[in-house]
């Protein structure tokens, strides 16, 4: 007999189905439950209102901290970004977004099409560019990724631009060869501007759910990840994956897209996330 | 793996002779467990434990030797009769046109599941046309067009509305001997009321013989959400599950079997249009068991 009302039992595993239909995942579940229940029970902590915003806070200081916003300044021009992550997830057109961010902002960008695999990706990519009033370096259908990244940053610096944006392919984590082409890729952009690429985020679909975490692995194992990009948030999922993916490899969310449409990106606000999460 | 954790569970009760009913209760929070971890969805996994409970309280599970590899066997074989327990076989018009639409959230694998259906339609004989009625996102007409060439299938393009494209295409199919109809559509939200009115216009325009629903196999528990939806504004025929090829569990695919009722059909197991396979549940049932 513990002395707690009968009602905690049951807030708890709530909170714990909430978080879990969230995609949080098992491991983060239980652990923040975990953890929620020694502060209730340090605090007294009967209100499930109260109970509520202690666990929301621990959310927010789980993703809170970490690295410099991604867009900001560096003594380096052009700087550059390189997008990776598995098919269909929003790569291509998040680039599309940033470019207008950048544009609106100031600054002049070039994209780097080195998605040299799918069908009309270079195409895709041009309509984007056109629209944000990027610049665009590509290459014949089939040709290396690397040389076109290679070119696309010498270009961007022959040009005096000051973003450079690189589409890859998707590709899924656990196909070696294609996971061997994109650390190529990197190595040539730093080739091209040594210490390039400055920031590599990983685009991730919000309805993804535990896979999430091992492609994060795999593509931070590769290449390093500087920041996640989570996409389709204006779906219903919740993307709780990324509370794993930060508690474990120290990632942080840049942005998020919330659409379809060239002005549908937001930079990441965690509480904003965690109310939506909560709601 | 579960049968590890089985084995764990059961480990300390050795020699015990008989199990009792917690000792089980425990062995099927494993089960869920594992559920969880492979996406199924957290109600797919509640309602799944609570039918196979009966049968692994039974007497032959209480007095086994070996309980955690019966559990499983329960488990595996119940899973395998959800998976399975329809068809995988795609409809065709026995007498007129055949239409095959794709539908689902964006990025799923629709266009590229059009150019394997057409693979695979052609490879059988039949006369494919494929339709692209993504109006919105930019070079989909491209990208169909490409695939289609590479495989020497005809594409049908049009300005219009999404809906017409898709009219116009099956009236080109009917006055050029085609058979056969795979309609390519955008990629959109469940919660999108324009756009799911959009598809359910469409539908009445050509009456499709097959809805197929492009879903990711690497969907978390939202899967039930969009599968849910689609259903009901347009009562799906089956499932294509795509990107098989990745590591992801495939819990999705139980989620969207339950709150579907309709079967899965096909697997995507690659990008290129020959990487298509037809269903086979003991295989899925063993990944989303791990
Ligand atoms: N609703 C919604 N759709 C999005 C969002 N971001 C991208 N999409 C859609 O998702 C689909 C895939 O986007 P792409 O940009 O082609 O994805 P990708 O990662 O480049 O795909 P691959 O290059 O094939 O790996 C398209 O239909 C986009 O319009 C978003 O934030 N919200
Ligand atoms: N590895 C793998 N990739 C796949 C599979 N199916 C599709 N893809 C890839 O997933 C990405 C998206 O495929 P699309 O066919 O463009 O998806 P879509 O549903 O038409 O996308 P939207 O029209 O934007 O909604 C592309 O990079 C495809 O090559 C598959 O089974 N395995
Ligand atoms: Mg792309
Ligand atoms: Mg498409």
């Amino acid at each position: 007999v513990t002395g707690t009302p009968q009602f905690d039992d049951e807030l708890f595993e709530e909170i714990e189905e909430v978080l879990i239909a969230s995609d949080c995942g098992l491991e983060t579940a239980a652990h923040l439950t975990g953890r929620l229940r020694e502060v209730c029970e340090e605090r007294k902590t009967m209100k499930a209102t109260e109970v509520v915003e202690i666990i929301k806070e621990q959310m927010i200081v789980m993703l809170n901290g970490g690295s410099a916003p991604v867009d900001a300044v560096i003594d380096v021009t052009p700087k550059v970004y390189l997008f990776v992550g598995v098919n269909g997830t929003g790569k291509t057109t998040s680039i599309g977004k940033i470019g207008e961010h950048f544009r609106s902002a100031g600054k002049s960008v070039l994209f780097a099409a080195c998605d040299t695999f799918r069908a009309a990706a270079r195409e895709q990519l041009q309509i984007w560019a056109d629209r944000s009033g990027a610049d665009l370096v590509s290459g014949d259908d089939g040709s290396d990724p690397a040389a076109v990244a290679f070119d696309a940053v010498n270009a961007a610096k022959a040009r005096g631009r000051d973003v450079v944006l690189i589409d890859t392919a998707g590709r899924l984590h656990t196909k070696h060869n294609l996971m061997e082409e994109l650390k190529k890729i990197s190595r040539a952009v730093d080739k091209a501007l040594p210490g390039a690429p400055h920031e590599t985020l990983l685009v991730l679909d919000a309805t993804t759910g535990q896979n999430g975490v091992s492609q994060a692995e795999s593509f931070g194992d590769a290449v390093g990840l500087t920041g996640l990009i989570l996409t389709k948030l204006d779906g219903t999922a919740k993307g709780g994956i990324i509370l794993g993916i930060r508690q474990r490899f120290g990632v942080p969310v840049s942005w998020i897209g919330v659409g379809e449409k060239i002005d549908d990106l937001e930079t990441f606000d965690s509480r904003e996330f965690i109310e939506a999460l909560f709601a | 793996s579960l049968g590890d954790r089985l084995d764990g569970v059961f480990k300390s009760l050795r020699g015990q002779g008989r199990l009792s009913e917690e000792n089980i209760k425990d062995a099927l929070k494993e089960v869920r467990r594992a559920f969880l971890e492979a996406d199924v969805n957290y109600k797919v996994a509640k309602k799944f434990v609570a039918g196979v409970t009966e049968e692994s309280l039974g007497e032959k599970v209480l007095t086994s030797v070996t309980p955690g590899q019966l559990i499983i066997k329960i488990v595996h074989d119940k899973l395998v009769e959800l998976l399975g327990g329809q068809s995988r076989e795609l409809a065709y018009n026995p007498r007129g046109i055949t239409v095959w639409m794709m539908v689902g959230l964006q990025g799923s694998g629709k266009t590229t599941g059009c150019a394997k259906l057409g693979l695979r339609a052609k490879r059988a004989g039949r006369k494919p046309l494929l339709v692209a009625a993504d109006i919105y996102r930019p070079a989909a007409k491209d990208q169909l067009r490409v695939l289609g060439k590479a495989l020497d299938i005809p594409v049908f393009t049009t300005d219009d509305d999404a809906v017409r494209i898709a009219g116009q295409g099956l009236a080109y199919a009917k006055e050029n001997e085609i058979d056969l109809v795979i309609l390519d559509t955008a990629g959109r939200l469940h919660i999108d009321e324009e756009l799911m009115g959009e598809l359910q216009q469409m539908k009445k325009a050509v009456r499709p013989t097959e809805i197929m629903f492009v879903a990711d196999a690497m969907t978390g528990q939202d899967a039930v959400k969009s599968a849910d939806a689609f259903h009901q504004a347009l009562g799906i025929d089956g499932v294509m599950l795509t990107k098989i090829d990745g590591d992801a569990r495939g819990g999705a695919a139980l989620s969207i079997l339950e709150v579907t009722g309709r079967p899965i059909k096909f697997l995507g197991i690659g990008e290129k249009p020959a990487d298509l396979e037809v269903f086979h549940p003991s295989r899925l049932a063993s990944r989303i068991l791990g």
